[in-house]
């Protein structure tokens, strides 16, 4: 295995470039079992369907790099240093957690060591506290209007509960305050017990 | 508003219009967005019945009045540009789809992509001004994304100039096409392309479902809606038999491939092309991803910050559920990936416009990166968003399982994004295919370009000499 790439963890581009080794590493190692295949003497088609599980993960890779690439390629072009902070926070933010969830393949492949998975784990602590400053207001960023978004929950002005009671009580069960089956069913119910 | 959320918003560190703007591409662009919601949301005409409370036919119904009522009045405001229309529709919609959907996202745009002129005149009229509503016909009972194994058949009769179509097998009746059951007169068929004995594999032919005028079935058709499923209560999701319909030669689309009067067939310069309408579609998707994972983490946020619940330390008022570490972990890393495919998204949409421009200068050599980079990030982004709803809805607990929270209705209308338009497993094994034919040209020492160019990287990175 290749000696573990010299990684800043707060540096996006080396994430980058680790995230790029990682998916060249399974693209490789897929092509490397269709090829074990083959020399199993199996058809092109057998030797293809037995190595699809290596080929989701090595799509599935690579498209994680593509990801995070156009990711960190985006920040170059935001020129507000507020803005640009706290999506340079998010997008770390967003490679250390995929590393963290993937770790066995960058562990694999020698591009990480386990130290560094370990202080990535601890970068993300700090992140989660830093960006929950902004919570809100990144969302709030998306402009997704009420009517749109349609949810109680999600309101722009927070009032959760008194939209929820109202929205309850406007459910057609509500119509009556008793509903026709306790009188076809249970109350007939009751005179027969 | 909520004295939590309003704390929130004072603690912000940046200007949240100034990042609308980024997302939207520009602070003209969030002017224009917005000046177009609010001709939905002041506007009388679409004030509706919550659709929780409907039957399914109530609201089919209701989603049918909506969709023409769009329709008239994107004439009426003469609103023609399509990102505009997106947005005037998104706005109306909601976190639901529209019973004509298809006709727009599918029927349209393979009218324009595969029509020859003389086609073109005819039918671009007709289903601009809806006397034709179409739907696109691909998908059948027994196969789906494995285009090749689709039965259904069109036979050329040069005795007549007619195409037969044919279910053959009742796994070759034509299953799902959204606006089939119900709604669309005529429909873009799938269908293995077969004359003077020879089958020439899938083609697309305009084949008339229902009578103009009466909307009734037409002869040979058996036609309907296939009952309901997990979400898509306002689409007529339909089923179509075809017993031995006869269609003129000028319905098959001929942009690229032929059929001569006398049966002889001109094949289409790029295996590939019938995929266009499938790679803007699936572009499309990847925006798709990143506004649906928005909305998400916009409600599980927002009510994060509302939420008290339980105690941190000892005696002290219950915190917000945002404060706890475990709630930032769940939400914060899917709030980063709104953004990723947002950005992701956006590049998509520039690609595929640059692409589609080369294309049609007859340049075809990026549709296989586009081809397989667009069924990647379709999988990809489609799976880990519908991961992450999930996460979202739950992390609301009890009152995310509400309909009210509207979580519910995002994840169901959401999640058939990852087995339409090409089941994920198979379009990841459609990256595959073009990254281990990248991978061995690499090896072969052929210099890569565009996106997959790492594979040479990593090739020369193999034979650096390494220090001992």
């Amino acid at each position: 295995a290749a000696r573990p790439t010299v990684v800043d963890i707060n540096d996006l581009s080396s994430l980058v470039e680790v995230y790029k080794l990682r998916a060249a590493t399974l693209v490789e190692m897929a092509a490397k079992n269709i090829q074990q295949e083959l020399q199993r003497r199996k058809s092109q088609e057998d030797a293809w369907n037995n190595s699809c599980i290596d080929l989701v993960r090595a799509s599935d890779a690579h498209c994680h790099y593509v990801v995070v690439k156009l990711f960190t390629d985006k920040l170059g072009e935001i020129g507000d240093t507020a803005i640009h902070s706290v999506l340079s926070n998010l997008a770390l933010l967003y490679a250390l957690h995929g590393i963290t969830k993937n770790s066995g393949d960058f562990l694999m492949a020698g591009l990480l060591s386990v130290p560094q998975v370990l202080q990535m784990s601890l970068r993300i602590k700090e992140l989660l506290s830093q960006l929950r400053l902004n919570a809100v207001a990144l969302v709030d960023a998306f402009d997704i209007h009420d009517k749109k978004l349609n949810s109680v929950l999600g309101r722009y002005d927070g009032n959760v509960y008194e939209h929820m009671f109202e929205w309850a009580r406007s459910s057609p069960l509500n119509t009556e305050e008793v509903h026709e089956s306790f009188h076809k069913y249970l109350k007939p119910l009751r005179s027969k017990l | 508003m909520n004295p939590d959320i309003v704390k929130e918003r004072n603690n912000a560190t940046f200007d949240v219009e100034k990042l609308t703007y980024i997302l939207d591409g520009g602070p003209e662009k969030t002017i224009r967005r917005r000046e177009i919601e609010s001709l939905v949301f002041n506007d009388p005409d679409f004030k509706e019945k919550d659709p929780n409370f409907l039957s399914r036919s109530e609201r089919y119904d209701q989603a049918v009045r909506k969709s023409a009522q769009m329709i008239l009045k994107l004439r009426e405001y003469g609103i023609a540009d399509p990102d505009e229309i997106q947005q005037y529709k998104t706005m109306a919609k909601g976190n639901l789809h529209e019973a004509m959907g298809l006709h727009f996202a599918m029927f349209l745009p393979t009218l324009y992509s595969q029509c020859d002129p003389q086609q073109s005149r005819k039918w671009l009229p007709l289903a601009e001004s809806f006397q034709v509503v179409g739907t696109y016909a691909q998908t059948e009972l027994g196969h789906g994304t494995h285009l090749r194994g689709l039965e259904t058949t069109a036979t050329f009769d040069p005795a007549t100039q007619e195409f037969v179509l044919n279910s053959p097998t009742i796994s070759s009746i034509k299953w799902w096409p959204g606006g089939l059951g119900k709604t669309s007169n005529h429909a873009i068929v799938l269908a293995q392309l077969y004359t003077l004995g020879k089958c020439h594999g899938l083609h697309a032919f305009i084949v008339p479902v229902r009578d103009m005028s009466t909307h009734e079935p037409l002869p040979g058709i058996v036609v309907g809606d296939i009952g309901p499923k997990f979400g898509f209560s306002e689409v007529d999701n339909g089923f179509l038999k075809l017993e031995n319909v006869r269609i003129p030669r000028e319905n098959m689309l001929m942009k690229y491939a032929k059929v001569d009067p006398d049966g002889t067939y001109m094949k289409p310069p790029s295996a590939k092309l019938t995929y266009g309408t499938m790679v803007f579609i699936r572009s499309m998707i990847v925006g798709e991803s990143a506004r649906a994972l928005a909305k998400s983490c916009t409600i599980a946020i927002r009510y994060s910050a509302v939420r008290h619940q339980s105690e941190i330390r000892q005696g002290e008022p219950e915190p917000q559920i945002i404060d706890y570490q475990t709630q930032q972990y769940k939400l914060l890393p899917l709030l980063a990936m709104a953004y990723a495919f947002t950005f992701v998204g956006q590049y998509m949409k520039q690609t595929y416009l640059r692409i589609t421009g080369d294309i049609n200068q007859g340049d075809f050599s990026e549709l296989p990166e586009l081809h397989a980079l667009s069924a990647g990030l379709k999988a990809f982004t489609t799976w880990e968003a519908n991961n992450a709803i999930e996460v979202c809805r739950m992390s609301c607990g009890g009152h995310g399982y509400s309909r009210s929270s509207a979580l519910p209705d995002i994840y169901v209308e959401f999640t058939p994004t990852c087995t339409y338009e090409g089941e994920n497993t198979v379009m990841m094994l459609q990256t595959a295919r073009y990254l281990v034919k990248s991978y061995r040209q690499a090896k072969a020492g052929q210099q890569l370009s565009g996106i997959v160019s790492y594979l040479n990287e990593t090739q020369d990175r193999r034979v650096q000499p390494q220090p001992v």
